[in-house]
């Protein structure tokens, strides 16, 4: 199993997108994927229909139950979605008080990463959506993480969030004493804009290692593809602008994993 | 002296931008304004070219020295701008760490409210830049505004965010017993997509009373400008789409507050 967490500290870049854009894509091939939201805002949770607002099995039950020292099945926490081979473990908007109540607790940083040494082999990719806030939550997903990937806008103040989550990257690699695999990817890419292209470049840059040498563009289809609930891999068609970019970022991870 | 909170939990809505945008129009008349930067990732801050990492006072010095029951004077953690009228309250990064040290602790919800009170001579305005996360900085925020302005995309996941908000909103006005004052505000409008359009009328079908009857329309000059680090009322001619919109937008703002 292979799990990658979709990260950025600042706001509206395409985290949820991506997670559900890739782990669509993973489904329609025909692999068991799990999606996991790590946003007490719910996004995810809301792009498939379920609200993080009801008090059934979601990711809380999971850090709760951890703190008590009790283990939870999966069963009691999975949600099926309406695609084949795409799972999804819901967030709970009670998630927004995880750093207060359990914040001072031994070993809440590795909640997630034996949650998944446990249902290991019930899936072949697990993708984690996080929130823009860097907590307890972030830290789980960075822990239980293969790969961390950032999608990024390329302009000013975006670019200015990504140092910092690369500091943020590199101080926890320090204290785990292992590196990360990163993989920058450039969202919402408009090729109009002068401003665009620069970002581009700043980011060639500075990241030359990370950075995906492609660019997602900027696409209508995945406001309509949310608004429908359906993954833009199941709603839109495979020559669509916004997922074939996907596909090709889905073919260079495999790549970077050596898993193909 | 108003005090209006610039809020949604949901992130890239454009909170930042609205901060600076209003921010920079009111200091141009000559008012005397205070922006306060309360995301622990600082857009804010760096938008004004400065560092959220720098060890200077910042939001953070204010919330610590008010856990110890120490005054701190404004001075110290006030920062001029390049801009007459202009003045900023950083953010640090270590805020993200504020509710694990002292949510526990009773009256850490009015620290703001608090500190207004002491400054209210010195400014005409406070605008309070929120993170998309909802902890003690956004319960500060709330506790301390007059009003509360809610920017947000017309799209699905954008307005599913808005519900959220507005149930939370809610729920504070049932605990401090006085009702808020809301103004809803469509950002980044694009009127030749069909979704965005439709997305409209569900906002007026549901928050007829909230909403602001104009729409901030997508313009590349905010970027730009963001790029330069001078808001867009001092960096783009009068005439420019998006300035024009903000500027009907304070002038209703005002209006709502009896202050023509
Ligand atoms: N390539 C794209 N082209 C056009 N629109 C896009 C693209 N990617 C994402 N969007 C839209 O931009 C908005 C923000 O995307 P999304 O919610 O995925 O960002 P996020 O980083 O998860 O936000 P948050 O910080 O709130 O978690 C959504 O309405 C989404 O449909
Ligand atoms: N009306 C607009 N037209 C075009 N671009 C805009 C507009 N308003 C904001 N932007 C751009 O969209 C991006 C996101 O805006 P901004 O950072 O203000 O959102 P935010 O809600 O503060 O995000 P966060 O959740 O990270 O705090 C910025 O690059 C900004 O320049
Ligand atoms: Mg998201
Ligand atoms: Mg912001």
């Amino acid at each position: 199993m292979k799990a990658w967490a979709i990260c950025n500290q600042k706001g509206g870049v395409g985290k949820t997108t991506t997670t559900v854009t890739l782990g669509g894509l993973l489904a329609a091939e025909g692999r068991r994927v799990l999606l996991v939201d790590l946003d007490p805002h719910g996004s995810l949770t809301s792009y498939f229909g379920r609200s993080p607002d009801a008090m059934d099995g979601s990711v809380y039950t999971l850090f709760e139950r951890a703190a008590g020292g009790v283990h939870v099945p999966l069963a009691s926490m999975l949600a099926r979605t309406r695609f084949n081979g795409l799972y999804l473990l819901p967030a709970s908007t009670a998630l927004v008080s995880l750093d207060r109540q359990f914040g001072a607790r031994d070993g809440m940083g590795l909640v997630l990463a034996h949650a998944f040494r446990q249902w290991g082999q019930q899936f072949d990719h697990v993708l984690m959506d996080c929130s823009p806030t860097l907590g307890m939550l972030m830290v789980n997903a960075l822990a239980a993480s293969d790969r961390v990937i950032v999608p990024v806008q390329t302009d000013f103040l975006a670019l200015k969030g990504l140092e910092r989550l690369m500091h943020t990257l590199a101080m926890i690699e320090r204290s785990r004493g292992r590196p990360f695999a990163v993989t920058v990817v450039p969202t919402m890419y408009d090729s109009r804009t002068r401003a665009a292209e620069e970002g581009l470049q700043n980011l060639h840059a500075r990241y030359p290692a990370q950075l995906w040498q492609g660019v997602i563009p900027i696409d209508t289809r995945f406001r309509n593809a949310s608004r429908a609930g359906i993954p833009i891999s199941h709603f839109a068609p495979r020559s669509a602008r916004g997922l074939q970019a996907y596909a090709a970022l889905l073919e260079s991870l495999r790549m970077a994993d050596g898993e193909m």
